[in-house]
Order: structure tokens, then sequence, then C-alpha cells
């Protein structure tokens, strides 16, 4: 080890075993995720005959594949194995060993992320029974196609339609412009072979609005996209190269009427349409995925503040004092002033994350029973805290990437390739200024909402002192 | 209220700023409004105030929580585990404050002075930090093969290993580049 580093941590003066502990939630949780670490490690799936980097496009998907299904199998065995819950599959999802393995993305991530869990928040009972566990087993692998190329966060604005025939009881999906082809999916260009649709549906002559839907893209065995389905990838990015994004058209792509998600809306075979209680549900898988996502900067941001702060212990630079040796790098006020907070943040995020986790699981926990009460409060706040911690890890990164100078710059230091993946979650799952354009409407509101008298819920509760002084 | 130089004066402070300013921005719409401005446009002609108000509703919660869920956890901290950790906490807190200061001065009582008392806290705090540091990060406990980082491996050797990544470099399999007999050569006698 070298000596700098070692007088480092013979100086430290608290348990850092402690802190491990407290981090991951209790020791007994710490034992258990060093266990699900060396596990997965000792089967080499991480380690590359050539570097990735030196790998083109093409290549680095085949090994993404390669090395995605080689974790995901051997995830779903130490889940079978040890009955955990979510716990190994959040792990490699958001988690450390995920991004150690397929450093520049996953095209599997999808499939986990968004594809089962709209079939359990969107799905009927006999609907999750059907696609479940087939999903589980990964018989059948699928995405999450919402955005177009046209349009983004703005859902009404979709122009895929699903437009149901009652003769045959089928759904007919067309893609009418170049403009509502569906752009950005993860997994969707070769790895998927189903995948749920965001579409408006017709029905009667009548738009209602848009709602998801089952739809097979490939054949189960040679893979060929089926008749009417126009699929592929959308080419090279800043970072994520890994995760096969991809582009899908439709042209009478025809679908059984089971095939659409059904349990907050429905259309009966005779083409009855029955509505939703909220429009609002429709949103709860992009919820689901912003919350999970504040988990993930923590990781992104740990992981970037350990090399630039342990760099800092190591590298010495300028001789301010003469006659004395070069310092620390770490000693400058200017260098701890870019590390600290970072580290700081870590804690802050985290802590963040399981509050809103816990709030994200008493909310849907209320949805069930039909209280939608809290669901635009949630929506709010998911969509500012993504907005804020994405942008908040992309800067911590870069922060940390300029604090090693030049070696930073290499892609061996791993600091760039973060920056690609946390600046990329700055960019899905909604632009930062609409997300929080929209926790603006709801502030706005509540404002209102506390002029008028009235009790507003806890997160914006603070606003009603100040409304009352104004009312007063 | 009078200024509350504080971890808890400060979340107070940043719960103000977020009131102030999406009061501003209801106040900013309507004036809109009564100049016969479209509701949709007055809204887009506030929309870079709202997306701040939006912001700064967001680290008063963060900050709020971090403060919070610390204090409900930290009696089952060691003592020095603690002192490290409610040095963090202060640390950022007083960060975003330092970092907000425009807001605050705006929308609360804070002073000159009462900043320049948290410039000063800020740099100490930093001073406190430093021996821990490495500490810290270890205790984030990412393996090397997880952290995959010439510069951040445990044992520190990082010259040794930037060189040895250099090394796997595909153009340094071979002495000499092809480019050298097909392009460099001939460029540089003139015969390209």
């Amino acid at each position: 080890v070298n000596v700098d580093l070692q007088n480092e941590r013979n100086k430290c003066t608290f348990n850092v075993t402690e802190l491990t502990n407290f981090i991951d939630g209790s020791a007994e949780k710490t034992l258990e995720r060093h266990n699900r670490e060396e596990k997965v490690l000792s089967q080499g799936i991480h380690i590359e005959e050539v570097p990735s980097e030196y790998l083109s496009h093409k290549e680095k998907y085949e090994l993404a594949v390669k090395k995605a299904c080689l974790l995901f199998k051997l995830i779903r065995y130490m889940q079978e194995e040890e009955n955990t819950g979510m716990d190994n599959y959040r792990e490699v999802l958001g988690g450390f060993l995920g991004s150690a393995i397929l450093q520049d993305g996953s095209p599997l991530t999808l499939h986990y992320v968004m594809f089962i869990p709209t079939l359990m928040g969107q799905g009927t009972v006999e609907q999750q029974a059907y696609w479940i566990g087939r999903s589980w087993s990964c018989s059948i692998i699928g995405t999450y196609a919402q955005t177009e190329l046209g349009h983004g966060t703005f859902i009404r604005g979709l122009e895929t339609t699903a437009t149901y025939d009652p003769k045959t009881k089928e759904f007919i999906l067309n893609s009418p412009t170049l403009t509502s082809y569906k752009w950005w999916p993860g997994g969707l260009a070769h790895t998927a072979n189903f995948c749920i649709v965001v579409a408006q549906l017709y029905t009667k002559g009548q738009c209602h609005g848009i709602h998801p839907f089952v739809v097979q893209l490939r054949d189960e065995e040679t893979h060929m996209p089926l008749p009417g389905i126009k699929i592929g990838e959308i080419g090279a990015k800043l970072g994520m190269n890994g995760t096969n994004n991809g582009f899908l058209g439709f042209e009478n792509v025809r679908i059984p009427r089971e095939h659409m998600l059904m349990k907050n809306s429905k259309v009966l075979e005779d083409g009855t349409y029955v509505n939703s209680p909220s429009s609002k549900l429709t949103y709860s898988t992009m919820m689901f995925v912003r919350v999970v996502l504040v988990n993930d900067m923590c990781n992104y941001m740990a992981k970037a503040v350990t090399i630039a702060t342990r760099y800092s212990a190591v590298r010495r630079q300028s001789q301010p004092k003469p006659n004395e040796p070069e310092p620390q790098i770490l000693d400058y006020l200017t260098q701890q002033h870019k590390l600290f907070i970072g580290i700081a943040t870590v804690h802050a995020f985290r802590l963040s994350a399981s509050w809103i986790w816990e709030m994200y699981n008493n909310v849907t926990a209320e949805l069930e029973s039909g209280d939608l009460e809290r669901l635009p409060e949630l929506h709010a706040l998911s969509c500012c805290l993504k907005a804020v911690t994405t942008a908040d890890a992309a800067q911590c990164v870069e922060k940390c990437r300029l604090s090693c100078g030049g070696h930073g710059y290499m892609l061996s230091s791993n600091l760039p390739l973060t920056y690609g993946l946390v600046t990329a979650a700055s960019t899905y799952e909604g632009e930062n200024t609409v997300l929080l354009l929209q926790t603006a409407r709801y502030l706005v509101k509540a404002w209102q909402q506390a002029i008028g008298g009235n009790q507003l819920t806890p997160t914006v509760s603070y606003i009603a002192k100040v409304a009352a002084g104004r009312r007063s | 209220p009078p200024w509350d130089n504080t971890v808890e004066g400060i979340i107070d402070g940043f719960y103000r700023v977020a009131c102030g300013k999406i009061a501003l921005c209801v106040n900013n719409i309507e004036k809109r409004q009564k100049t016969g401005m479209s509701y949709e446009d007055a809204w887009n002609m506030t929309s870079v105030q709202l997306a701040s108000a939006s912001e700064a509703h967001c680290r008063a919660i963060i900050i709020a929580t971090y403060y919070n869920e610390m204090e409900k956890r930290k009696a089952d901290l060691s003592p020095a585990l603690r002192q490290v950790l409610l040095q963090l906490v202060d640390l950022y807190i007083v960060y975003w404050a330092l970092e907000n200061v425009g807001d605050l001065l705006r929308y609360t009582s804070i002073s000159e002075r009462d900043i320049e008392q948290l410039q000063h806290w800020y740099e100490d705090l930093l001073s406190k930090i430093r021996p821990n540091a490495v500490g810290l990060v270890d205790a984030f406990d990412i393996r090397d093969e997880i952290l995959h980082s010439a510069l951040g491996a445990y044992d520190g050797r990082v010259y040794e290993r930037l060189m040895a990544e250099a090394l796997k470099s595909p153009l340094n399999a071979e002495p000499v580049n092809r480019t050298f007999h097909t392009h460099l050569k001939p460029f540089m006698q003139g015969k390209l």
C-alpha cells in the first residue's frame, strides 16, 4: 500500500467498519453484500480480454449482452437460493456490482426496471399471472416504449395509435408519422422480443388518451422482427453505449384485446371504454424509476469521490514552503472544497433516497385501496428530486474528474465513463427543466390552496405559514 | 424574523427562500395576466423563476431530510463516528447556504456578518474533516474490481496502474504502426 495512503488510514479517528455498517443498514447487511459481491465477482464475468473501450460499437453491444445474460443468470440463481426479495436485483441494476460488470450500461436493465414493474403496477391479476412468470424467468425479454422521436415528457402529445377492432377483438397499432416512431428505450433495438408500448387508444371512433399495451416485437425462436414492426438501434451516444437504445414503428400491427394493460382503464369486448379513476395512474412507472434513480446517483458519486480522494492523498504537487516536500494535494483547501461536499452529498442523497422510497411504498399502498390523495405530491417530489440529484451528481463527478487533473481525463481513471452514466440520468426519464416545471405547477397550486386556507400535504406544509401571513 | 446562524436556522432560511420564490412567481403570473396576457403565456414568461422556485423547494427538502434522518439515527452511533457524520451534515448545509447567498439575502434577514461567519465555519469544517477523508471514502467499501480505476485502487499504486493500463492500448502491440509506411513516411518525404 502507498505510504501516504496508509498514513491517512492510520490517523482516521473513527471505526471505518462501523460507518460501512451504518451505510448498509447493519453489520448483517454488509456481510450479505460482501457475500453477494464475492459470488458474482468470483465468476470472472467482469474480466475482459481486451478493455471494452478499445472495442467497436457493435462489439461493445455483443459484449454487453454476453455479460448481462451471465450476470442475470447468476443473480436469478442467487435469488432462488436465498429467497431475498429484490435486493440482489437492485444491487445489480443500480448498485456497484452492475456498473462494475456492465460499465457502459446493460441492455437488460429496462426488462427489470420498467417492463416487469409496469406489468405489476398496471396489469390485472390475470395479466400479471400470464406475463410476470415468463418475464421473471426471462423466457421473454421486455422493454418499455413511451417516448417518441417527436415527443418526450409531454406524453399527451404521443402519436402512436391503438385502434380497437370489435370484429376481431384486436387492437391495431400504427405509427402515423415519422415523429411517432418510438425512440430511446434501452434494449429495444436488438435485445427485447416484447415491449410495453404507450399509445393513444381509439375505440368506437373516439380517442381516450394514452394507454399501455404489451406488444410482441420479434419471433420467439428466430428473433426476426414480426410483420409490421420496424425496429433498429438509434446510434452511438455520449455514454451508455451498451444499453442498446432503439427505435420502433408500427404498420397495422394487430394484438389481442387482452394485451392492453387493464388494471386502471378497460376496453370491453364490444369496444366500450371504462374509465380509470385517475389519469395520473399512468405515470406510476415513471415515478418508480425516478425514485430508484436517486439511489443510483449515490452509488456513482461514492465511486467518484473514492477515486478522487484516494488519488488526492497519493498525488503531491508544488512547493509552497521552500525546503519542504511537496504537499499532498488533499492538503490544499481548494481540493477539500471540491471533494468533501461530494462525500457529504452521498450521505445526504442516500438518506433522502430511503426517505422517498418509504414514501413511495406508502403512497402505492394507498393507491391499492383507491386513495389517490398523495399521488400528486409524490409525483411533484419525485420530479424535482430526480432533477436536482442527477444534476448535482453530474457536477460532483465532473468536479472529481477535474480534481484529478490530466489523469482524471484518462478512461482508466473510470471518471469519464462514470460521468457518461450520470449525465445520461439528467436526460432520461424527463429532461430536468421540464421536471422542475412540473414540480412548480404543484407548488403554485399548493400556494393557492394555502391562500384559500386549505390544509396542505406534509412536504409543502411550510408554504402555509408564509401564506397565512400574506392572507392576514 | 431575525436570522439564526445555526443549522436549524439555515434550514428554516431555505424554506423561506422556497416560499418567497413561489410567492413571487404567483405574483408575477397574476401581474402579467392583469396586463392582458393569457395564463399560459404568463406561465412561460415566469418559467425561469418557476424552475428556480422548484429547485429551492427541493434543496430545502433535501437538507431538512438529511438533517432530520441523521438526528433520528445519531443515538445509535459511537461518539467518534457521530462527530464526523454530524460534521458532514453541517458541511453540506453550510455549503448550500453559501452557494445560495444571494437568495438568502433577498428572502431572509441574513447579514453580511452572518455570511462571513458561515464562510469561516465552512473552512473550519473542511479542516476538521481532512484527517478522516480517506477513512470516509474507505467506508463506502467499494472493491477494486467494482471501482475499476487506476487512480482509486485501495493500495494507492496509482502510477504503476496507469502505466499498466497504458500498455493495454492496441497501438502498443507493435513497435511500428502500418500507417508509417502508408502515409507518414511518404508524407515526410514529400511523396504523398
